[in-house]
């Protein structure tokens, strides 16, 4: 193999389908979002590097699916021949993007007669993306000839050759995560992590316990990854980035976030951390920090490691007007800078400087509209932008907007309040969703 | 091997261009490759490739020109620029 074309000098990139297949009949988003997420995942698991997904237009690695002459000075050719380049790191402008050809038939899990396989073109480009050149070695995936689906992503072992190019770029991943164990013994893969449906799917039946989505209010709600996640008591649901919800049955926090308590039975908060995108939770004094969706090691830590007098935190959201990080408890509020890692002066405030909030919350958080939304019983609040007061129309019932309740589910009783306070006049709005109808949101 | 047509032998130019075997033709001169420098170009990519090497656009160097591929270069120009210095 020729030189290597330089490499990324930091550790922690992001990455963003931008567009996709427009032949989503072969492959939908959630699909194609979930392939690249193991591709990455197939380099982040040998070397250190860490790729998160973002919904913004800045990602280190921005993903297109386009065709023919695509003004990058390498023009697709139609079905067959070319079908996919990455630019190299070093790159100015253009550095990791990665192109897929659409006149493809994009495949995943299908004979090799029935298409391309995405994840086995993903893998071998964003070993380009990351500075890995053409090989000659004939079981490489970084050979320029397609050589058919490469199998399963949840159980594909990346070939040594290939494994000793990017360590000689980057050096070993000290802590190695392998979706497989080295030497081919394949253990039971890792469950696909904030991309793949969470394994709840194996119990038909909902557990009795859980939660009516339509009539609860939520211990702690967070954007992660770009998608919203609802959490109440040990179950949480989860909507894309479109506000689709994932699944009408709520999924089960321990089997999805590893390494909570097993005594766990709710949660105060959560926040995925600005920097390196990892995710806190909070249960009275302590906090739990995930990589993905396993949590790192040395936690729990108590709360006073972010200089928080208090003996719980009501809500935590990273403010997208300065990437500064809010907790809230009763009516005072706290900021605090996740990239220095320590308190801003002059807090705590009294939270009625957000104007139009209620005096407690269940919590809040950032969304891709640039709204901050904050929540507290069956409702919710708007801010838009850097405003610190609620636009005009809030509150709003959570379960209609959110959660695809009908106005006759969202307006039920409460079944439990979370403080004492009573819900005396629960605002009528205009019914976002038809009566009686059901949204089933089918992901990958 | 049969006798190449004429589109074969383009075809194969082009594609040895594409993918960094042959520098582009001049652009001023028009200067067409040599017959050595696309033999060369021909046994380096058949080398790459893991094909028998002979120097000719025999059918399996022609079949793997039309296998799907990665449209990067297999050698870049500082490749290309540092086996000239060799030379």
């Amino acid at each position: 193999s020729s030189s290597q074309q330089n490499k990324w000098n930091k550790r922690h990139l992001s990455w963003r389908v931008r567009t996709f297949p427009k032949d989503s009949a072969l492959l939908g988003r959630d699909t194609v979002r979930a392939l690249m997420y193991y591709a990455l995942k197939v380099w982040s698991d040998i070397a250190p590097l860490n790729f998160h997904e973002v919904a913004g237009n800045d990602a280190d690695i921005q993903i297109d699916f386009t065709k023919a002459d695509h003004n990058d000075g390498y023009p697709f050719d139609g079905p067959g021949g070319t079908v996919a380049h990455a630019f190299f790191p070093g790159e100015r402008f253009t550095a990791g993007d990665t192109h897929f050809d659409d006149d493809e038939a994009w495949t995943f899990r299908s004979p090799e007669s029935h298409g391309m396989d995405l994840f086995a073109v993903a893998v071998h480009e964003f070993g380009h993306a990351i500075g890995l050149v053409h090989t000659s070695a004939m079981e490489s995936i970084m050979r320029p000839y397609y050589q058919g689906p490469v199998g399963d992503p949840l159980k594909y072992d990346l070939p040594y050759e290939d494994k000793v190019r990017v360590w000689q770029l980057y050096g070993v991943r000290d802590s190695v995560s392998y979706t497989n164990q080295p030497g081919g013994a394949s253990q039971t893969p890792d469950p696909p992590v904030l991309l793949d449906l969470p394994d709840n799917r194996s119990t038909p039946l909902l557990v009795q316990d859980a939660p009516d989505r339509c009539t609860s209010r939520f211990d702690a709600v967070a954007q992660i990854r770009g998608e919203a996640f609802f959490f109440k008591g040990k179950y949480f649901w989860r909507l894309t980035r479109e506000k689709h919800l994932v699944s009408l049955r709520p999924a089960q926090i321990h089997r999805f976030w590893k390494g909570l308590p097993p005594n766990l039975d709710s949660v105060d908060a959560v926040y995925e951390r600005p920097g390196d995108h990892k995710i806190v939770f909070f249960k009275g004094l302590k906090y739990w920090v995930f990589k993905d969706n396993n949590v790192e090691e040395g936690y729990p830590r108590p709360i006073t490691d972010f200089g928080l007098p208090v003996e719980a935190v009501d809500a935590a959201f990273v403010w997208q007007h300065n990437d500064k990080t809010y907790f809230f408890k009763d009516n005072q509020f706290w900021r605090y800078d996740d990239h220095l890692r320590h308190m801003d002066m002059g807090y705590p405030k009294d939270s009625i400087l957000w104007k139009g909030l209620p005096p407690h919350l269940d919590d809040a958080m950032r969304w891709s509209d640039g709204s901050s939304y904050f929540f507290n019983g069956k409702e919710y609040w708007q801010v838009p932008g850097s405003d610190m007061e609620v636009e005009a129309g809030s509150p709003r019932l959570i379960a209609k907007d959110w959660l695809f309740c009908t106005e006759m589910q969202a307006d039920s009783p409460d079944t439990e309040a979370k403080s004492t306070e009573t819900r005396v006049n629960v605002h009528r709005h205009p019914d976002h969703a038809e009566n009686g109808f059901e949204v089933c949101s089918c992901t990958s | 091997a049969p006798s190449l047509t004429t589109e074969q032998l383009d075809m194969g130019v082009d594609w040895l261009s594409k993918f960094g075997y042959l520098p582009p033709p001049d652009p001023v001169t028009g200067q067409l490759q040599t017959k050595e420098a696309l033999t060369r170009a021909i046994k380096a990519m058949q080398k790459f490739g893991g094909l028998k090497v002979t120097g000719l656009l025999d059918q399996a160097t022609l079949g793997l020109m039309k296998t799907p591929r990665c449209s990067l270069p297999d050698v870049s120009e500082m490749d290309v620029a540092s086996r000239r210095r060799r030379r």
